[in-house]
């Protein structure tokens, strides 16, 4: 049975096997192995191609494949490295593995940094801090003046900007972090802390699997 | 009041709540 299951996986495109993930993240063989039940629920859950699709990714995150959200997208994008339009199993692993409790705070860091910089530009610009609080406002229902915006956006300018040139640079945003460290509070995700006890349900091909290899 | 624009974002916004992936399970 376990032979059977390892042919078939192999055919998924995309797919990497569990020892080599696990040996460049945070996760071990079995956990790995679980991840692989979860994203085959979610990349199959629109278009059945072994891919996660952004309409996929969206239906996990909001029950709802046409609900568009700035920092989803931005997620998205991220974990799609090969910048192909979809995340493959290899893709996904190596991104959610950034959100495990044990992955070092510098990989964090930098992830949120990416996350912010909209541009791809190597900073965080005002005029895309502005973007993303407009952004979240209107996820939020929230209404603010365009003056209390723009001195939200000021006072986060004010603090993060040390050398004062309008955009915040990767060593800027390392040391605000630091200062203010509740920033990194969504880039852990306590349920990979050991995803095949949290999640028993992905453990039946996993234990599968290691008794047979 | 002064609210650090990215305290807001990142604790406000659903679109970085990955935790609603394991969800579908």
């Amino acid at each position: 049975m376990g032979c059977l299951f390892t042919k078939h996986i192999k055919q998924i495109p995309g797919y990497e096997e569990p020892t080599v993930l696990a040996g460049e993240t945070s996760f071990t063989v079995s956990e790995v192995e679980a991840l692989y039940e979860l994203f085959k629920k979610l990349s199959s859950s629109i278009i059945v191609d072994g891919l996660i699709h952004k309409e996929e990714f969206q239906l996990a995150l909001f029950k709802n494949s046409n609900t568009r959200n700035l920092f989803a997208d931005r997620i998205f994008d991220l974990f799609d490295v090969k910048r192909n339009g979809v995340i493959e199993f290899g893709e996904f692993v190596r991104s959610l593995s950034v959100f495990h409790p044990n992955t070092a705070i510098s990989e964090k860091i930098e992830f949120a940094f990416r996350l912010y910089d909209l541009r791809h530009t190597g900073f965080i610009e005002r005029e895309e801090l502005k973007e993303m609080v407009l952004a979240l406002l209107k996820e939020s229902d929230l209404c603010l003046s365009d003056d209390v915006v723009e001195t939200i956006v000021d006072k986060t300018f004010s603090e993060a900007d040390l050398n004062g040139d309008g955009k915040i640079d990767r060593e800027e945003w390392k040391e605000f972090v630091a200062r203010n460290p509740s920033l990194l509070k969504n880039m852990t995700l306590p349920y990979l802390k050991d995803i095949t006890i949290a999640f028993p349900s992905f453990v039946l091909y996993s234990e599968v699997e290691d008794s047979d290899i | 009041p002064f609210f650090n624009a990215f305290e807001l974002i990142s604790s406000m916004s659903s679109g970085f709540d990955l935790s609603s992936l394991f969800e579908s399970k």
